[in-house]
C-alpha cells in the first residue's frame, strides 16, 4: 500500500511543468524516505533529479518500495483535472500494481474526484552522482538567473559563465554580437530571497547550452532561490529547493573545446 | 568551437 497526500496540491503542477520540457516518462521510486525521480532527457545531456521526502507529506504510508513508470504527459492531463488549492492524494495499491490513483478534494470537501492512470513498463538507467564539493557554488533569485537565461538567448545558443569572488558573470555570443551581464555579490540584503551569495574555493569558467538551461528555469515556481554548483570541467548542478521537503536538481554535461 | 559533452561521460551508469 502506498498512499501520499500532499496538502498543497498544487505543487504536483509546478513540478510537472518543471519537466515537462525535458522528459515524456519517466520512473518515480517511493520508500519510506519519500518519493523519488532521476531521468536523462533522450539525448544524455542532462538530466532531472526530483526529491519529495515523505515527512514533507500530510500524510505518507509506503509499506514496500515501489517503482511507477509514469507517462508525465498523461499525469499532467489528470493533474489539470484538480484545482490549485485542491489537496492531492497519490494512492498505489498493492493488488492492482499496473496503476496509480489521483484523488483530489475541494478544502471544503464538498467535491472529491479521483483518477485511475494506467503505469508503464519502463526500463529505468540510474547513473551514479557522486557526492561532490565544488569549486563555486553561487546562491541567487531564481528570477533573476531565469531572466539572465532568457535574455542571454536572445544573442546565442550558449552562455559562458566565469565565476570569480567578485561575481559570477554570463557571456553569450552570436550573429548579432555579444552580450555579457554581470552580477555582484549581494553586499547586505533585507530579504534572505534577494541575496547573490557566491562561496568559492577556486575561480571556474564553464559553458553550457542555454536551450537546457531555459528548460531549467521552468521550475522557477517552486522557489525564491536557486544554486548553481559548478566545477572545473564536470557538469553543473542547478537546484530549486522545494520547501520542507527536497529539491528539483537538474545536471547539466558542459560544452567542452574538442 | 566548443562541442557539447553527454552526462554519460562523467556518471557511472547502471
Amino acid at each position: 500500500m502506498f498512499e501520499a497526500r500532499l496538502v498543497q496540491g498544487s505543487l504536483l503542477k509546478k513540478i510537472l511543468e518543471a519537466t515537462k520540457d525535458l522528459l515524456t516518462e519517466a520512473t518515480f521510486d517511493c520508500s519510506s524516505t519519500g518519493m523519488s525521480l532521476q531521468a536523462m532527457d533522450s539525448s544524455h545531456v542532462s538530466l532531472v533529479s526530483l526529491m519529495l521526502r515523505s515527512d514533507g507529506f500530510d500524510a505518507y504510508r509506503c509499506d514496500r518500495n515501489l517503482s511507477m513508470g509514469i507517462n508525465l504527459t498523461s499525469m499532467t492531463k489528470i493533474i489539470k483535472c484538480s484545482s490549485n488549492d485542491d489537496v492531492v492524494t497519490i494512492k498505489a495499491d498493492d493488488n492492482n500494481p499496473d496503476t496509480v490513483t489521483f484523488m483530489f478534494e475541494s478544502p471544503n470537501q464538498e467535491k472529491v474526484s479521483d483518477f485511475e492512470m494506467k503505469l508503464m513498463d519502463l526500463d529505468t538507467e540510474h547513473l551514479g552522482i557522486p557526492e561532490t564539493d565544488y569549486s563555486v557554488v553561487v546562491k541567487m533569485p531564481a528570477q533573476e538567473f531565469q531572466r539572465v537565461c532568457r535574455d542571454m538567448s536572445q544573442i546565442g545558443e550558449s552562455v559562458t559563465i566565469c565565476c570569480t569572488k567578485d561575481g559570477i558573470r554570463f557571456s553569450a555570443s552570436g550573429d548579432l554580437g555579444t552580450g555579457n551581464i554581470k552580477i555582484a555579490q549581494s553586499a547586505n540584503v533585507d530579504k534572505e530571497e534577494e541575496a547573490v551569495v557566491i562561496e568559492m574555493q577556486e575561480a571556474v569558467t564553464l559553458t553550457f547550452a542555454l536551450r537546457y538551461l531555459n528548460f531549467f528555469t521552468r521550475a522557477t515556481s517552486l522557489s525564491g532561490q536557486v544554486s548553481l554548483s559548478m566545477s572545473p570541467e564536470v557538469p553543473l548542478v542547478v537546484e530549486y529547493k522545494i520547501a520542507d521537503m527536497g529539491y528539483m536538481r537538474y545536471y547539466l554535461a558542459p560544452k567542452i573545446e574538442d | 568551437k566548443a562541442g557539447q559533452s553527454k552526462l554519460t561521460a562523467f556518471f557511472a551508469g547502471p
